[in-house]
């Protein structure tokens, strides 16, 4: 439904970055979770063609256009989940992940994924003790409709808890967490299916590793003056 | 002939060996003395998965998901992490234009590695949870033809497992940024090897002399959903010695049936 083109020059031996012109659709097909409607995805694909070479490198997407906001109900204390500014009753499995041996084929996602879907669920929580889930994981998720809740790896039971009580400062390297968590996020922050990012199971991470994700996690302060207006909000 | 630009998986013709039976070291391996097939201590290995479930392929130990399988398993905590220290080994075919560049992916190690290609080594550093994008355009053979070794590390707080089990076993693997419930769990027995190995996807992919990186999308919405912008974001690199003037371009199209595409 789109399709836009720029020009650039990009200096030698040098690494940017770039934001196109924001793209416009008009009452495209949203993306629903499971019960919810359908789940419309969108191909999207980058191609950079450099002068005097041709095609230099390109890349895709499925991506679906959704609003997922969620908040603290202060009467319950649980979380509620809008969907496309529709509330959605969370109905959700918790995953650890899909073989112990790390034998993560996509077929044994698709089926681990759709008998969730089949069991009319809309959501799956990845526990902090297991793994950051793989883009085929996510894949399918988009596909079914499995909104996903991604723990990062802190567990109360190795980091402050158990007997003896563990190390109440997680692991022992901040920054690599750190890193690691930045990674993941870049590796899966275009799934439409990503619905919330967690610090951990049944506790907070350390002070600095908290404050750094929920820093940058945070919503972009060109949003924030979007949403201040009234005039919209982000995905 | 050039390889066809792209990426190409590299998830067959690997083996694997323990470390402490090889007798070449990685730069050996990956010039003179390669394993000539799957002849002991070599065997077929299992990428991406994890030392466990290449032993387990190879029925050098019983499946721990059946009976008490897992009993007869060696723990790390009593074996040491040098009996989890793997080599993985295999061959790959990548023949460079001018002007292309390869990288080779690895989207998950655990926990950390050390990387020889065609006798070139590369120090991976810790971290279940992230990727390595190593630049080999130079180290590849001109032939086409490439051996690639990788040596990889168990965690280095494998902890052990208390004989009444626990939640996190003794909670040493909580030091580490890796997975937990591999010390075992109100719902699991230990996994012996804590998960060791080249957990994922192992690629190689070709490029120009300007690759893309971690695009970003992000949609804003406007009028009860009526007006939707797509807002996207990517970095570029450019690997060139010289400034190159760049066509860059987004498509965004919806399937309708097979393989065709609105536009």
């Amino acid at each position: 439904e789109q399709l836009q083109t720029q020009n650039i020059s990009v200096p030698a031996k040098s690494r940017l970055q770039y934001t196109f012109p924001e793209l416009f659709f008009y009452k495209p097909d949203l993306w629903w979770p499971n019960g919810m409607g359908k789940q419309s995805l969108y191909n999207v694909s980058i191609n950079i063609d450099v002068k005097g070479f041709g095609e230099s490198d390109s890349w895709s997407q499925y991506f679906g256009f959704r609003k997922i906001e969620s908040h603290i109900d202060d009467a319950t204390g649980g979380r509620l989940f809008k969907v496309n500014g529709e509330p959605i009753f969370i109905r959700g499995g918790n995953w650890i992940l899909s073989d112990g041996l790390l034998r993560l084929s996509k077929k044994r996602y698709s089926t681990d994924i759709k008998f969730h879907a089949d069991m009319n669920f809309n959501m799956i929580r990845c526990w902090g003790g297991g793994l950051a889930e793989r883009p085929e994981f996510y894949h399918y998720c988009d596909y079914y409709g499995l909104l996903v809740w991604q723990e990062f790896w802190i567990t109360g039971d190795c980091d402050g808890r158990g007997i003896p009580v563990s190390n109440p400062n997680g692991p022992l390297d901040h920054d690599l967490f750190l890193f690691c968590a930045r990674d993941t996020v870049k590796l899966l922050r275009n799934h439409p299916s990503l619905a919330l990012w967690v610090g951990g199971n049944e506790q907070t991470p350390p002070k600095d590793i908290n404050d750094a994700l929920k820093n940058d996690l945070k919503l972009h302060p060109y949003f924030e003056h979007v949403n201040e207006k009234g005039k919209g909000g982000l995905s | 002939m050039a390889t066809v630009q792209g990426k190409t998986t590299l998830d067959s013709g690997w083996f694997a060996a323990r470390f402490n039976e090889v007798h070449f070291n990685g730069t050996q391996l990956t010039t003179t003395n390669p394993p000539s097939g799957p002849i002991l201590p070599w065997m077929e290995a299992l990428v991406p998965g994890t030392v466990l479930g290449t032993l387990v392929k190879n029925k050098v130990v019983p499946d721990p998901f059946y009976g008490l399988g897992n009993e007869a398993i060696l723990d790390i905590a009593d074996s040491g992490r040098d009996y989890y220290t793997f080599w993985f080994f295999t061959t790959f075919h990548c023949k460079l234009s001018k002007n292309q560049h390869c990288d080779l992916n690895f989207r998950g190690i655990n926990y950390s590695a050390d990387v020889y290609l065609n006798g070139h080594k590369i120090v991976l550093p810790k971290g279940m949870f992230r990727r390595h994008s190593l630049d080999v355009t130079n180290i590849l053979h001109p032939d086409g033809n490439n051996l690639l070794a990788v040596l990889v590390h168990p965690p280095d707080h494998p902890g052990s497992i208390p004989p009444e089990g626990g939640q996190g076993g003794d909670h040493e693997i909580g030091k580490d940024v890796a997975t937990q419930y591999v010390q075992g769990w109100d719902w699991i027995a230990p996994i012996r090897d804590r998960n060791t190995g080249i957990w994922d996807e192992v690629s190689i992919v070709i490029t120009g002399p300007v690759k893309i990186i971690d695009p970003h999308l992000v949609s804003s919405f406007f009028d009860n959903y009526k007006r939707i912008y797509l807002h996207a974001t990517t970095e570029l690199e450019n690997r060139s010695s010289w400034t190159a003037e760049c066509s860059l371009s987004i498509h965004v199209t919806t399937e309708l049936e097979g393989s065709i595409h609105l536009v």
